[in-house]
């Protein structure tokens, strides 16, 4: 019943050609909340799958509620901005398992990664550009740099990813202006 | 001002000494090809289609004034970050248009971020933004798209395979969609320069060794087919959209591309999903 509301959407969408920008403006927005109610509605289906997944509640995390970030392609992310230690669930929808690039907007300096098996992650911290800080969307948002790591996730199935500020000395890379702005 | 490589065990890409595209190599056959990249835009053509006038472009019609783009004098500025797991070069067309030229450790591509807008309309032109690559390839007029999200079509500039073409609009005109790729072939050296996207765009090659993907349009008149207004969405604070996407780019030889393209093509389409949650337990705690 919950994942009805984003197949609707979906059908509606594709019926109409919606998004390509041939509806009026109005209807593009009435698009883009169907869309947005109905990916809502199936974070929800996820939120209960994974709590059927995690151990029972009164041992711990399952009592935890996931919250998905849909702005991480503008380094946006109140949960990885806000807290200086959290807990990333990643799910693979393929039938084998994948590795994967992971960046996180955040403002810390340095973060330790720890992987299902609890070993360090190698990470890296990389400066947001300019532009980013500057998309109205972003509005509100703190983060001025991305964690990078990478992840590997088993099919179908997910991977649990501790991360935690430290104190550490800020271990950004070497940068440098290759020609100055004119 | 010194030239720059980002490298890995796959792919090389230099980059001269104002942060420009120079040559991309594939490690694995030692081959190389001159490559530029840039973000340019065709301003989009006026007209009031209503009282029978000219056809504008608009939101189904892409229809650019001319046939050159507009471009900058290549990246006013750059700046490059190197370390553990990434490279990066953070690349500024101008202050409307900017990319990062990316590559994690390890992987076969080469990542491009763009972000393009607010498009700017003050003069009153509307614009139609692409990002575009130039090899070295001698592809004949050849180039290669996924049309229909199934199996790859073969196009040839200027020219349809069931009727005789006149070819009136020498830009748009060679345009076609591209759902998750567009690839060169040179058959003389055996070497495939191709371009994954991130979302389903229009795409060419208007000369030969060259791709160009539309990105983002602002134009400001109908196209008299239906929508009744300009494709013209100001979003939130009225200044215009701003938009940001990724494409992967991947050098190799011809006969191997495949394997790279349709095995990474279902990873982006099924990417991996992340989730978050606060903690304040420790690794024992929690497993």
């Amino acid at each position: 019943i919950n994942i009805q509301v984003l197949k609707e959407a979906m059908g509606v969408a594709q019926h109409h050609d919606a998004v390509s920008g041939t509806e009026k403006q109005q209807v593009a927005y009435d698009y883009a909340l169907r869309l947005a109610n109905g990916r809502n509605e199936c974070q929800k289906v996820m939120n209960d799958a994974m709590r059927k997944l995690l151990p029972k509640e009164k041992e711990g995390p399952a009592a935890m509620e996931m919250k998905y970030c849909d702005l991480l392609n503008i380094s946006a992310c109140t949960l990885t901005e806000q807290n200086k230690e959290f807990v990333m669930i990643v799910y693979n929808p393929l039938g084998r398992t994948v590795k994967h690039w992971v960046r996180l907007p955040v403002i810390g300096s340095a973060y330790s990664v720890l992987d299902p098996s609890g070993n360090t992650v190698e990470t890296q911290m990389v400066p947001l550009t300019k532009r980013t800080t500057v998309i109205p969307e972003r509005k509100g948002h703190i983060a001025t740099s991305e964690l990078v790591f990478q992840v590997q996730i088993p099919a179908l199935g997910f991977s649990t990813y501790m991360v935690k500020m430290t104190q550490g000395k800020k271990k950004l890379t070497k940068s440098s202006n290759i020609r100055g702005f004119v | 001002g010194e030239p720059f490589v980002m490298k890995n065990k796959h792919m090389s890409l230099k980059f001269d000494g104002k942060g420009n595209w120079e040559k991309l190599t594939d490690l694995h056959s030692k081959k190389s090809i001159n490559v530029t990249n840039d973000i340019v835009y065709y301003n989009g053509m006026p007209g009031n289609c209503s009282k029978g006038e000219f056809q504008p472009s608009g939101a189904y019609i892409f229809r650019p004034n001319g046939t050159s783009p507009q471009k900058w004098t290549g990246p006013s500025s750059a700046m490059s970050i190197v370390g553990p797991l990434v490279d990066e070069v953070h690349m500024e067309f101008s202050p409307w248009a900017t990319q990062v030229t990316r590559q994690y450790k390890d992987e076969p591509y080469v990542e491009v971020e763009w972000t393009v807008g607010p498009i700017p309309v003050q003069d009153k032109l509307g614009k139609e933004v692409v990002v575009r690559f130039e090899t070295g390839l001698n592809t004949d007029t050849y180039f290669y798209t996924d049309a229909n999200g199934r199996e790859i079509l073969r196009r040839v500039r200027d020219y349809r395979e069931t009727w005789d073409l006149n070819q009136t609009e020498p830009v748009a005109g060679n345009y076609y969609p591209v759902n998750s790729r567009i690839f060169l072939r040179d058959e003389g050296t055996g070497m495939q320069f191709t371009v994954m996207t991130d979302r389903s765009q229009g795409g060419a090659s208007i000369h030969d060794g060259e791709v160009e993907l539309m990105v983002h349009r602002r134009l400001l008149y109908d196209d008299c087919k239906g929508v009744g207004e300009p494709m013209n969405e100001t979003g939130a604070d009225q200044q215009g959209l701003i938009i940001r996407g990724k494409m992967y780019l991947h050098l190799g030889q011809t006969l191997d591309t495949a394997k790279f393209h349709r095995d990474f093509g279902l990873k982006k389409y099924m990417a991996p999903i992340p989730a978050f949650s606060e903690t304040n337990m420790k690794y024992q705690e929690y497993s």
